[in-house]
Protein backbone atom coordinates (compact mmCIF):
# COMPACT_ATOMS: atom_id res chain seq x y z
CA UNK A 1 0.00 0.00 0.00
CA UNK A 2 1.03 3.32 -0.16
CA UNK A 3 1.93 3.77 3.33
CA UNK A 4 4.03 0.79 3.30
CA UNK A 5 6.65 2.11 0.19
CA UNK A 6 6.93 5.37 2.51
CA UNK A 7 8.47 3.89 5.01
CA UNK A 8 11.28 2.06 3.11
CA UNK A 9 13.61 4.92 3.78
CA UNK A 10 15.85 5.78 6.66
CA UNK B 1 16.82 1.92 -3.34
CA UNK B 2 18.70 3.92 -5.61
CA UNK B 3 22.10 5.66 -6.33
CA UNK B 4 20.98 8.94 -5.01
CA UNK B 5 19.58 7.64 -1.74
CA UNK B 6 22.36 4.94 -1.26
CA UNK B 7 25.13 7.99 -1.44
CA UNK B 8 22.89 9.72 0.92
CA UNK B 9 22.94 7.16 3.49
CA UNK B 10 26.22 6.68 3.22
CA UNK B 11 27.06 10.25 3.60
CA UNK B 12 24.92 10.35 6.64
CA UNK B 13 27.07 7.04 8.11
CA UNK B 14 30.78 9.02 7.18
CA UNK B 15 29.56 11.76 9.18
CA UNK B 16 28.48 9.97 12.12
CA UNK B 17 31.95 7.96 11.84
CA UNK B 18 33.74 11.31 11.49
CA UNK B 19 32.39 12.25 14.69
CA UNK B 20 33.00 9.32 16.35
CA UNK B 21 36.81 9.37 15.09
CA UNK B 22 36.99 13.01 16.16
CA UNK B 23 35.71 12.24 20.05
CA UNK B 24 37.52 9.18 20.25
CA UNK B 25 40.62 9.99 18.31
CA UNK B 26 41.29 13.63 20.19
CA UNK B 27 38.87 12.06 23.18
CA UNK B 28 37.58 15.90 23.09
CA UNK B 29 33.98 17.32 21.87
CA UNK B 30 34.38 20.56 21.66
CA UNK B 31 32.65 22.87 18.91
CA UNK B 32 30.32 19.66 19.19
CA UNK B 33 26.81 20.66 20.30
CA UNK B 34 25.61 18.05 22.78
CA UNK B 35 21.46 19.67 22.34
CA UNK B 36 22.27 18.66 18.55
CA UNK B 37 23.37 15.20 19.94
CA UNK B 38 20.53 14.80 21.75
CA UNK B 39 18.36 16.23 19.39
CA UNK B 40 19.34 13.46 16.82
CA UNK B 41 19.19 10.48 19.46
CA UNK B 42 15.63 11.18 19.78
CA UNK B 43 14.92 11.55 16.00
CA UNK B 44 16.28 8.10 15.47
CA UNK B 45 14.14 6.49 18.41
CA UNK B 46 10.90 8.44 17.20
CA UNK B 47 11.36 7.51 13.48
CA UNK B 48 12.65 3.61 13.86
CA UNK B 49 9.73 2.40 16.19
CA UNK B 50 8.91 -0.21 13.64
CA UNK B 51 11.95 -0.86 13.49
CA UNK B 52 11.36 -4.88 15.23
CA UNK B 53 7.99 -4.68 13.43
CA UNK B 54 8.13 -3.74 9.68
CA UNK B 55 11.11 -5.59 8.23
CA UNK B 56 11.81 -4.22 4.80
CA UNK B 57 15.53 -5.17 4.37
CA UNK B 58 18.88 -6.43 5.82
CA UNK B 59 20.25 -3.02 4.71
CA UNK B 60 17.58 -1.65 6.56
CA UNK B 61 17.70 -3.12 9.69
CA UNK B 62 21.43 -2.86 10.18
CA UNK B 63 21.36 1.20 9.35
CA UNK B 64 18.95 1.80 11.88
CA UNK B 65 20.53 0.07 14.30
CA UNK B 66 24.06 1.63 13.65
CA UNK B 67 22.09 5.24 13.62
CA UNK B 68 20.36 4.41 17.28
CA UNK B 69 23.14 3.11 18.68
CA UNK B 70 26.01 5.45 17.04
CA UNK B 71 23.83 8.28 18.20
CA UNK B 72 23.07 7.41 21.70
CA UNK B 73 26.66 6.33 22.33
CA UNK B 74 27.87 9.66 21.54
CA UNK B 75 25.31 11.37 23.89
CA UNK B 76 26.18 9.10 26.62
CA UNK B 77 30.50 9.39 25.71
CA UNK B 78 29.84 13.27 26.29
CA UNK B 79 27.39 13.86 28.96
CA UNK B 80 28.96 10.28 31.32
CA UNK B 81 33.08 9.74 29.58
CA UNK B 82 35.18 11.97 32.30
CA UNK B 83 37.74 12.99 29.98
CA UNK B 84 35.66 13.52 27.08
CA UNK B 85 33.04 15.23 29.10
CA UNK B 86 35.70 17.80 30.36
CA UNK B 87 35.72 19.49 26.72
CA UNK B 88 32.28 19.87 26.04
CA UNK B 89 31.56 23.77 25.72
CA UNK B 90 28.50 23.95 27.58
CA UNK B 91 28.85 27.75 28.17
CA UNK B 92 28.64 28.04 24.22
CA UNK B 93 26.24 25.34 23.66
CA UNK B 94 23.23 27.24 25.19
CA UNK B 95 20.36 26.78 22.35
CA UNK B 96 17.12 26.20 23.70
CA UNK B 97 16.57 23.03 21.67
CA UNK B 98 13.21 22.14 24.10
CA UNK B 99 11.39 25.17 21.82
CA UNK B 100 12.49 22.41 19.03
CA UNK B 101 10.77 19.74 20.44
CA UNK B 102 7.73 21.12 20.92
CA UNK B 103 7.31 22.64 18.60
CA UNK B 104 8.30 19.80 16.09
CA UNK B 105 5.67 17.72 18.07
CA UNK B 106 2.93 20.20 17.57
CA UNK B 107 3.41 20.49 14.09
CA UNK B 108 3.17 16.92 13.86
CA UNK B 109 0.08 16.59 15.68
CA UNK B 110 -1.32 19.14 13.14
CA UNK B 111 0.44 17.32 9.91
CA UNK B 112 0.87 14.03 9.46
CA UNK B 113 -0.07 10.84 7.18
CA UNK B 114 -2.69 9.61 9.30
CA UNK B 115 -3.57 10.28 12.99
CA UNK B 116 -2.05 7.54 14.40
CA UNK B 117 0.83 6.76 16.89
CA UNK B 118 2.97 6.04 14.90
CA UNK B 119 2.75 8.27 11.96
CA UNK B 120 2.60 10.96 14.19
CA UNK B 121 6.02 10.43 15.40
CA UNK B 122 7.15 9.43 12.30
CA UNK B 123 6.22 13.33 11.63
CA UNK B 124 8.00 14.38 14.54
CA UNK B 125 11.19 12.37 13.62
CA UNK B 126 11.16 14.38 10.34
CA UNK B 127 10.41 17.53 11.24
CA UNK B 128 12.85 17.66 14.41
CA UNK B 129 15.58 16.54 12.11
CA UNK B 130 15.41 19.46 10.10
CA UNK B 131 16.00 21.67 13.03
CA UNK B 132 18.10 19.57 15.27
CA UNK B 133 21.32 20.63 13.32
CA UNK B 134 20.56 24.64 14.61
CA UNK B 135 21.94 24.30 18.59
CA UNK B 136 25.04 23.11 16.39
CA UNK B 137 25.41 26.20 13.97
CA UNK B 138 25.04 28.45 16.94
CA UNK B 139 28.04 26.92 18.64
CA UNK B 140 30.27 26.84 15.59
CA UNK B 141 29.61 30.68 14.82
CA UNK B 142 30.29 31.31 18.92
CA UNK B 143 33.30 29.69 18.81
CA UNK B 144 34.52 30.81 15.92
CA UNK B 145 37.49 28.39 14.53
CA UNK B 146 36.24 25.25 13.18
CA UNK B 147 38.51 22.09 13.65
CA UNK B 148 38.45 20.12 10.57
CA UNK B 149 36.54 17.06 12.20
CA UNK B 150 34.07 19.56 12.96
CA UNK B 151 33.57 20.81 9.33
CA UNK B 152 33.66 17.87 7.90
CA UNK B 153 31.30 15.85 10.21
CA UNK B 154 28.47 18.81 9.53
CA UNK B 155 29.71 19.07 5.80
CA UNK B 156 28.26 15.22 5.57
CA UNK B 157 25.83 15.78 7.35
CA UNK B 158 24.29 18.73 5.07
CA UNK B 159 25.12 16.70 2.03
CA UNK B 160 23.13 13.57 3.05
CA UNK B 161 19.79 15.06 2.96
CA UNK B 162 21.09 17.09 -0.29
CA UNK B 163 21.12 13.49 -2.09
CA UNK B 164 17.80 12.61 -0.30
CA UNK B 165 16.42 15.28 -2.22
CA UNK B 166 17.60 14.08 -5.63
CA UNK B 167 16.16 10.78 -4.87
CA UNK B 168 12.56 11.62 -3.96
CA UNK B 169 13.12 13.80 -7.67
CA UNK B 170 14.13 10.52 -8.63
CA UNK B 171 11.33 8.37 -6.88
CA UNK B 172 8.95 11.13 -7.69
CA UNK B 173 9.45 10.61 -11.60
CA UNK B 174 10.58 6.84 -11.67
CA UNK B 175 7.19 5.34 -9.41
CA UNK B 176 3.46 5.94 -9.79
CA UNK B 177 2.59 6.26 -6.14
CA UNK B 178 5.13 7.93 -4.89
CA UNK B 179 4.86 11.13 -2.19
CA UNK B 180 6.56 12.19 0.96
CA UNK B 181 5.24 15.80 0.58
CA UNK B 182 6.15 15.76 4.62
CA UNK B 183 9.47 14.60 3.91
CA UNK B 184 10.24 16.82 0.99
CA UNK B 185 9.75 19.58 2.30
CA UNK B 186 10.75 18.82 5.62
CA UNK B 187 13.90 18.03 3.67
CA UNK B 188 14.49 21.16 1.81
CA UNK B 189 14.57 23.31 5.21
CA UNK B 190 17.43 21.23 6.85
CA UNK B 191 19.13 21.15 3.29
CA UNK B 192 19.02 24.93 3.36
CA UNK B 193 19.79 25.68 7.08
CA UNK B 194 22.92 24.69 6.16
CA UNK B 195 23.37 27.17 3.15
CA UNK B 196 25.61 29.80 4.89
CA UNK B 197 27.50 26.71 5.85
CA UNK B 198 28.40 25.41 2.73
CA UNK B 199 29.23 28.90 1.68
CA UNK B 200 31.52 29.60 3.97
CA UNK B 201 33.26 25.60 3.84
CA UNK B 202 33.45 25.87 0.12
CA UNK B 203 35.32 29.59 0.46
CA UNK B 204 37.69 27.94 3.15
CA UNK B 205 38.38 25.21 1.05
CA UNK B 206 38.53 26.96 -2.06
CA UNK B 207 41.22 29.44 -0.51
CA UNK B 208 42.76 26.59 1.09
CA UNK B 209 41.98 28.81 4.80
CA UNK B 210 40.58 27.76 7.98
CA UNK B 211 36.54 27.72 8.34
CA UNK B 212 35.24 30.76 10.40
CA UNK B 213 31.82 31.36 10.32
CA UNK B 214 30.99 35.30 11.10
CA UNK B 215 29.48 35.81 14.28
Amino acid sequence: GLSSSLKDEL
Amino acid sequence: MNIFRFAGDMMHLTSILVLLLKIYATKSCSGISLKTQELYALVFLARYLDLFTDFISVYNTIMKLVFIVSSTAIVWCMKRDRVVRRSYDKQLDTFRHYFLLAASFALALLVNEKFTFQEIFWAFSIYLEAVAILPQLVLLQRSGNVDNLTGQYVFFLGAYRAFYILNWIYRYFTETHFSRWIACISGLVQTALYADFFYYYYISWKNNTKLKLPA
